[in-house]
């Protein structure tokens, strides 16, 4: 995975999730940890900023320090070495599946699916059904909400067993 | 369509009643429909009972309970249908010592089928990564990742990053 | 304070804060300590079960466990060693203040100042302004609503300036 | 009343001003009202900025930021009026090891003023603590506190009292 000026990622980083084992991220309050959830979920389609913590959409590009200006874009580059877990249909014959999502200032946006531009909708739904998807995804749990699910309402609960169905 | 709806809850629902006594070390739980001349539409309930407690309101259990028995949910979800990866940030903050250790045994045992991406403040939980990233803010409101080691260092060299 | 079949404390206990320094409560996840910040606000006045957690007040009485039967009743008493700390009148002549709360199965009530029967309003009146109250108060943080002072509505933080003017 | 607000108000956040660049080693805050012309019913905001960050929406700051920022709050109006007790249910779960230690410092500092009661699962908060109870469950179900005296034993041990 990708980020360039995305938060508090402004120098462009990379991160290899290693297919076999668990991969831990650690550091101090306010480094940037959440920051890379956050950035993995709007790659995969999130839609509402507010799940972002943010107010507008525009609230994920580096808005600057007292050494830097803010940034005009964030880019997210997700690269999934494995397509069959992904998608049933479709990049069955690609080695990798690279999805790219892009933010302009001015709102305008830019979606990539291995290089060729598509639409939003067209992102999630390569990930429709696999557990992945934003609200009702089960794959992503941020800070905060483990007990949510406990005391959610029986609805709320029911998209959850609903997407894994 | 009902019946995916049926299979999937009952499925997953063997898995969380299976899962919640080895994270609890004891007790039992299950899930239940509100309505189940409803399958449509019927909202999904928890009734969890640590060991040796009597099953009540779910809402009555403590912070950690709460928070031990959504990760035995999860991960009855996870092993009736694997999602390519599971990110869990920060979920081990209200769980004491025990239950650290064995919510990191179950993640452990988990690993052929799930890629995991934790997040944490805990060294317990550090102990079972395989691979680990150090997010730092060296310069001030920039982020930066970088790799460490495992192999090439001990315990309280590990612990040390933290600071 | 004591507790008599408050939640978890079917046998009576009896736990002295120090007016000097501080006490740490600790042991593992489940074994009563939040259940002790519960009674304190309960013999405090608080009126929402959902507060404490229940779905309606009585289920704050002991409910019982595989080997010991549900209680018929609770009661916490709470005692306060410095009376000119908590109210500015009516007290300052007693060296102490005994508040007693008391709730049976069959949802009655009764309430003591100092072994003097009185009603719940009374209790709460004389902890208003001191920061102790319910819902405003700024005493007693629960157990994950840290975050939520910072993320609150700014109407909820008023209410906390409020209490404290 | 409207200046029994206002008083209170500037006396807060001037606490509130002074108090967050201690917990955060560094950075400023402050309390701002929504609406000025509105004193009686206006709402209050935080404006908040870790050390070398621009201040945004208050949101975007991380868990323990926003933990922290709560507790400088909480310090501020209690240094302005304070109650007989604080207690803090586990306002330390989100914390870095570096963030405990001011936080600890903090209420250390207080304590000739403010009688606290602390619940925590953290090592380094209890090393702060003057007396400890520790709550068990040795029948399960069924609650039990026992007082441990601090002076007669050393840090190991007082560690190994959570398992
Ligand atoms: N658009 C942005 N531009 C610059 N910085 C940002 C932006 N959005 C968020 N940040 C900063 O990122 C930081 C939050 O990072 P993050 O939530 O990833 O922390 P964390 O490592 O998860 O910390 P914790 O351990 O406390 O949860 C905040 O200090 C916030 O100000
Ligand atoms: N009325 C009741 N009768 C009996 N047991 C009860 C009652 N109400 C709550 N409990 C039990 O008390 C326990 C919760 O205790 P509490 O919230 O104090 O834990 P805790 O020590 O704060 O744990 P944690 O560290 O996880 O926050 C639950 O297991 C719950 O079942
Ligand atoms: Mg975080
Ligand atoms: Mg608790």
């Amino acid at each position: 995975m990708e980020l360039n000026g995305f938060k508090s990622f402004i120098d462009k980083v990379s991160i290899n999730f290693s297919e076999h084992g668990i991969t831990t991220l650690i550091g101090p309050n306010g480094c940037g940890k959440s920051n890379i959830v956050d950035a993995l979920r709007w790659a995969l389609g999130e839609q509402s900023s507010q799940h972002l913590r943010g107010k507008s959409m525009v609230d994920v590009i580096f808005s600057g320090t007292e050494q830097r200006s803010a940034a005009g874009f964030c880019e997210v580059n997700l690269t999934f070495s494995n397509p069959k877990n992904i998608s049933k249909f479709k990049y069955d014959d690609f080695p990798e599946i690279l999805v790219t999502r892009r933010l302009y200032r001015d709102s305008t946006s830019e979606y990539q699916i291995n290089k060729t531009s598509c639409r939003l909708l067209d992102i999630k739904d390569l990930f429709a059904d696999t557990g992945l998807g934003g609200k009702r995804g089960y794959s992503i749990i941020e800070q905060g909400s483990v007990g949510m699910i406990t005391t959610s309402k029986p609805s709320e609960r029911r998209f959850l067993i609903e997407e894994a169905a | 369509s009902c019946e995916l709806f049926s299979k999937a809850f009952k499925a997953i629902n063997e898995q969380f009643e299976e899962v919640f006594p080895l994270l609890f070390n004891g007790g039992a739980a299950k899930l239940t429909l509100i309505d189940e001349q409803n399958i449509l539409e019927t909202g999904v309930d928890i009734m969890a009972c640590p060991p040796g407690k009597t099953t009540k309101n779910i809402n009555l259990l403590s912070g950690g309970e709460k928070a031990l028995t959504a990760i035995a949910l999860i991960v009855a979800i996870f092993l009736y249908k694997p999602s390519p990866f599971c990110v869990l940030d920060e979920v081990d903050a209200p769980l004491d010592v025990n239950n650290i250790r064995r919510f990191c045994k179950m993640i452990k045992s988990l690993t052929s089928r799930v890629q995991f991406i934790l997040i944490t403040h805990n060294p317990k939980t550090m102990e079972v990564a395989d691979y680990i990233y150090g997010v730092t803010m060296e310069e001030s409101g920039v982020s930066k990742v970088v790799s460490v080691d495992l192999k090439a260092m001990t315990l309280p060299k590990k612990i040390s990053i933290l600071r």
